[in-house]
């Protein structure tokens, strides 16, 4: 068991430091092991260093940048140990509209192995989707699903 | 293993059956502020056996029944299906399409389903243990979540590898 | 102390409530005390009833409605106790493009007795601002302001 | 009360002495993620005498120097002033224009002044103490807090009031 945790725990090292730069445009990240020799009970420490940044502890970097190292990271585990079926609500909220459009590009790399719902309200994002669907709430207190024209969400989006 | 179809009826602002086909490729669910788009996300992992009501922003289990609008009135039952294409076989079952149900009455009575045949809850957990849609994994990440991993500690990151392992 | 307690907490309770329904076109919301025997360690109990729904506890609101209303509290302090100063660093994140135009037009109305200082990504909230700073890293890992001409960035807004 | 002028040399990301004047009407902030935007509001925060390194994300104080970057050497010393309108005196100042200098060095020296006379922190601290700007008001909202109301016990918001008080 400890053997299986080492074995998925440097795939996805080594996935995510491979990710970062692709993610950010450069820089760096790892992930380490708070305690090697214990791999029953040890934690896992995360560095990230944007590029041309200096390295510095996680709670200095933006918000952005958190959500991008936090995505990077998910992205990191689903090439290592590929989920059927990922759902994502609103996690692009804190991105700048470059980093909604790497986004976007990256879902689509993983996109035949995984089935992704992606729950959103950035016009970048709904570019990057195949089928959308729309909630509404035209009687008060009650959702209903209505069809959203992706090719309109699309064309306004990118207007 | 693809989720083909959701059903929603009764749960949280989902009064009304609701059905979503999920086709191939990436879904995009869109709407304006508390139109229900979160619900659905919930819908899925309590469908898939959440027990813990804060995890669906509940106080209780029995939050998650719809409890009425202006023009309606609260309903007893809250129900929500979830059928897998599993002709790969990835979910442990011999069946090529796999269906889940969750039943929770306001009485505080539940029953599940697996394939029409009434089952435990446990049943549904085991199903999907071995996956990768297990509680401590990535698959469902919910709004305003994705910074714990960064406020979490060390220790508590290590469940995302040990569930992906 | 106690007194100027009371008589403050009523004057924020009575604003929030009459701003509430027109931050949400609709519905209703109250502050309460905990404990109104004791004014120096009570606590403040909010409830929000967003247009059509049943009142519940605040934990099922949804994201952009918990930002919402904690954006009308914002608004019933200021109205009360107007600061001279206020900096909000992308407050509107979780908003939806309806409720971030109503966001902008709340500041509006308060910009005579308040400086806003509003940090945003959001196309609609450039749409509200009288003048634009941009913050830009050309040098990485240092931080310069660069001029941002006002109407480029909303004409490419209201686009 | 009106800010007039903030200027930032060596704090966080602004290694480089910046100058932001303000105008009348409502101040927009835009660049992209980790451009410095927050950094912005930090530097107010920390002139108006914020003492926890928590707040301004960092693990304790001298962290919010220029550390330096892939070009650069770290600086060995942040500085950060605000010059305020004081014509209504809405700060108990004879000033009509109140100038707040806050300089921290490497070594854990830092130095304070107003209106370019040296004084302590709590001279700062006092000045704005009154005029709405104190620690628990709802004058700046950080990255992220806005939720914090809600997640807030009933207790804490309390503190909200108190200040408005
Ligand atoms: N048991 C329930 N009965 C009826 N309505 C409920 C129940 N539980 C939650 N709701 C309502 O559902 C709405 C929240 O829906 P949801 O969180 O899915 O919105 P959303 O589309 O994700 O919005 P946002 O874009 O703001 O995140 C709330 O307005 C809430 O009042
Ligand atoms: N002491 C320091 N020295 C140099 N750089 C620093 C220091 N402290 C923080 N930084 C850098 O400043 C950047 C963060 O800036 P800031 O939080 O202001 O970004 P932002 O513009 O608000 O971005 P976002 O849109 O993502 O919120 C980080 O990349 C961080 O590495
Ligand atoms: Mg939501
Ligand atoms: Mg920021």
């Amino acid at each position: 068991v400890g053997q299986r945790f080492k074995a998925t725990f440097e795939a996805t090292a080594k996935a995510f430091a491979e990710i970062f730069p692709l993610m950010f445009g450069g820089g760096q990240a790892n992930l380490s092991l708070t305690d090697p020799t214990d791999l029953l009970t040890t934690g896992i420490e995360i560095t990230a260093q944007p590029p041309g940044k200096k390295l510095q502890q996680l709670s200095l970097l933006s918000g952005g940048e958190q959500a991008l190292t936090a995505i990077t990271l998910l992205f990191a585990i689903i090439n290592v140990r590929p989920v059927p079926l990922c759902i994502l609500d609103e996690v692009e909220a804190a991105l700048d509209e470059a980093n909604v459009a790497h986004f976007g590009r990256f879902l689509k790399r993983y996109d035949q192995q995984t089935q992704f719902i992606v729950i959103t309200h950035r016009k970048g994002t709904m570019m990057a989707m195949d089928v959308l669907f729309g909630v509404a709430m035209q009687e008060s207190g009650v959702s209903k699903m209505v069809s959203v024209a992706l090719e309109d969400a699309q064309r306004e989006a990118s207007a | 293993m693809q989720l083909k179809t959701l059903e929603i009826s009764g749960f949280k602002s989902f009064a009304d059956k609701t059905t979503i086909q999920f086709n191939h490729g990436i879904t995009g669910i869109v709407g304006p502020n508390g139109s229900g788009k979160s619900n659905i996300t919930e819908a899925i992992r309590w469908a898939l056996g959440e027990q813990s009501a804060k995890n669906l922003r509940g106080g209780k289990m029995p939050d998650i029944i719809f409890a009425g609008s202006n023009a309606r009135k609260p309903l007893n039952r809250a129900e929500v299906s979830l059928t897998f294409d599993n002709q790969d076989h990835q979910l442990k079952s011999d069946y090529d399409e796999v269906n889940v149900s969750r039943v929770l009455y306001r009485d505080g009575t539940s029953t599940f389903y697996l394939n029409q045949k009434s089952c435990r809850l446990r049943d549904i957990v085991n199903l999907f243990m071995d996956s990768g849609l297990g509680r401590e994994s990535f698959s469902i990440i919910s709004q305003g979540k994705i910074a714990a991993i960064f406020n979490s500690k060390p220790a508590q990151r290590r469940g995302i590898i040990e569930e992906a392992a």
